[in-house]
């Protein structure tokens, strides 16, 4: 049979497995329904049909955009932002790395105010890329007022990209949703137009909730961009795409393991190929 | 609600006098389509709505309920059934210190969930617990345990330029000699894929013969907790599981995935950052987040 299997329930089924077990959530059902009546019409002639009908499908779901970030501005400030663990603090470790080894000055703020040891685990980071941090001067201090602080520096030292970092938080919780919107304000105020990009750290292990952080965060903080962390697993991340569907938003980057190196600019076919292969 | 959402299936059910295997389809179409926005894995989805088609057929005999309360009852009760035991306790060791390993993927919230649980044990059972610092590759893993140790006056035992296995060794040892008895291991987080991380997480386990092997596990997680259960499970033989992040609005369906394939029954769910937010695990206040 020349286009590999015939298409049959099993073949249906198992690709219908194969996209809800990415994460693809209530989409794993629309595209095999989308499937399945192409192939009743005849559209699609055998197993090889459907593959490449799949992956032209997904890709179409991701649009354009995304990738690596274009510096524009000078300082170039990007605030980061994302629920407890997701990786945000190593993510930026990772971004600091890259730009300077594209020769860029990079300031850190240690904008999570809150977490036991947060500062600490970044500063270790930025001695470890030769970024320079600006973390608070005193215990408890406002996270605006470290970010206020980090980009003013930032404009005194003559800085190329500045990071900055921002505790956990679960989208759910009014008041540190308000206190980001309070962050990103302040930001404002010393450069208007900053941040220029906002940027939401998803575990790439989380399921469904992936796409309510993003429409919460992006409604607080307007959101620009995603980094999805942690994809050097066995999860696929595959939230991306109801993201992508609810918000248009990019991704930037991907993160593939714990390590400086382990960054990449978001490359759509791998990260499709990797689902439906 | 589930509830709701079958609403309009239970148009089905009206005028009926009981469950048949026809009018209960499209019941069952939308208990599997629950689970699966609540990130229940596809494959246990699947197996649990058959189970509450025998079930619900099976129950049939309830005369003078309505069948769609019936139903509802059924899928409520079989989950409540898989999520439990309620009221699941730690493994005390009968002499010396009750070694308790804390394992899971990266920033499940094992390091939070060491400190809580430590503060738990003390003030709720008396224990004298010894937190072990064992993350040696974080940046800043082994303060942030002192920090919250610190916080809650609970000793935290290092030594540096050691292996996580020789510091879990040493900590034991620790407690043994200052009359702590509970040790609890915090854990690098590691993926179940890294060979050589589970081997590490494995030589912990036989260097400290813990009383209790904890899978700490993020209730955001998807459909791969079925992949990291079971490579856990193969590694430790969990004891028990520990829920995190549960003060979020995650439906936490990977915790179907945590029962089938460990069989350990859930102990604690985190509820927040601070360290008192640890709570009992609610079998049917779970089974009501799963089914939304
Ligand atoms: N395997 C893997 N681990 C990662 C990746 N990114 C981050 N991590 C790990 O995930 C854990 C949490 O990372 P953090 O950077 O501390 O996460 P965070 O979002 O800053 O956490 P909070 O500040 O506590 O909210 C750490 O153990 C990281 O090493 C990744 O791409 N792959
Ligand atoms: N909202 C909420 N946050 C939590 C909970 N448990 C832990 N966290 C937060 O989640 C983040 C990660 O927690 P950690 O304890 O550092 O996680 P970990 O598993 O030790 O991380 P690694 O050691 O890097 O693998 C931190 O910001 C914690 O404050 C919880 O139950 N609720
Ligand atoms: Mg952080
Ligand atoms: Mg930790």
């Amino acid at each position: 049979f020349k286009g590999g299997r015939p298409i049959d329930e099993n073949l249906l089924s198992e690709l219908e497995e194969l996209l809800y077990t990415s994460d693809l959530g209530p989409i794993a059902g629309e595209l095999t329904e989308e499937l399945a009546r192409l192939h009743k019409r005849g559209e699609l002639k055998g197993e090889d049909d459907v593959r490449t009908c799949l992956r032209t499908t997904l890709l179409g779901k991701l649009g354009e955009g995304g990738g690596e970030v274009e510096l524009t501005h000078k300082p170039e400030v990007i605030l980061v932002v994302g629920v407890n663990g997701s990786g945000k603090t190593t993510s930026i470790a990772k971004l600091a790395h890259r730009f300077k080894t594209q020769g860029k000055s990079v300031l850190l703020g240690a904008g999570d105010t809150f977490r036991a040891a947060a500062a600490d685990q970044l500063a270790i980071w930025a001695e470890r890329n030769g970024a320079e941090i600006v973390r608070q001067n005193k215990d408890n201090a406002d996270p605006a007022a470290v970010a206020f602080d980090t980009v003013s520096a930032a404009l005194a030292r003559d800085i190329d990209v500045v990071l900055i970092d921002t505790a956990g938080r679960l989208h759910t919780q009014r008041n540190l949703m308000d206190e980001l919107a309070k962050v990103r304000r302040v930001i404002a105020k010393k450069i208007p137009d900053a941040p220029h990009h906002t940027w939401l750290v998803i575990d790439g292990t989380n399921g469904q909730n992936a796409i309510e952080q993003a429409k919460q965060f992006t409604a607080a903080v307007e959101v620009t961009g995603l980094v999805v962390a942690k994809l050097d697993g066995t999860a696929r991340g595959g939230a991306v795409f109801g993201i992508h569907e609810a918000l248009g938003l990019p991704v930037q980057y991907i993160g593939t393991g714990e390590s400086l190196e382990l960054l990449e600019p978001f490359e759509p076919e791998p990260f499709v190929d990797a689902i439906v292969s | 609600s589930l509830t709701d959402r079958l609403s309009s299936s239970f148009s089905f059910f009206r005028g009926k006098k009981e469950l048949t295997a026809d009018n209960i389809e499209e019941g069952l179409k939308g208990v599997r389509q629950a689970l699966l926005e609540a990130d229940v894995h596809f494959k246990l989805a699947r197996e649990f709505t058959e189970r509450v088609r025998e079930r619900a057929l099976g129950d049939k005999r309830l005369k003078g309920v309505d069948p769609s309360e019936q139903f509802v009852h059924a899928v409520h009760e079989e989950l409540v059934e898989l999520m439990g035991p309620e009221d699941a306790r730690l493994s005390y060791a009968k002499t010396g210190p009750t070694v308790i390993l804390m394992a899971g993927l990266q920033g499940a919230g094992k390091t939070t969930t060491c400190a809580k649980l430590a503060k738990h044990l003390r003030e709720k059972h008396q224990k004298r617990p010894l937190l072990v610092a064992a993350d040696v590759k974080r940046p800043a893993a082994v303060e942030q345990l002192q920090i919250l140790g610190n916080n809650i006056g609970i000793p935290v035992f290092h030594v540096p330029g050691k292996t996580p296995p020789e510091v879990c060794a040493a900590g034991v040892a620790e407690a043994k000699a200052t009359g702590c008895d509970v040790v609890l291991l915090d854990t690098a987080g590691r993926l179940h894929v890294d060979d050589e991380l589970m081997d590490e997480v494995a030589e912990i386990a036989r260097v400290t013969s813990p009383d209790d092997q904890v899978l700490v596990v993020d209730a955001m997680t998807g459909q791969d907790a079925v992949n990291s259960a079971k490579a856990f499970h193969e590694r430790l033989t969990l004891s028990g599981v520990i829920l995190t992040k549960m003060d979020g609005d995650a439906r936490g369906g990977a915790a179907l995935a945590l029962k089938e394939i460990t069989g350990a029954p859930i102990l604690f769910v985190g509820t927040g950052e601070k360290v008192d937010d640890i709570d009992a695990f609610h079998p049917e206040r779970m089974a009501g987040r799963i089914l939304g």
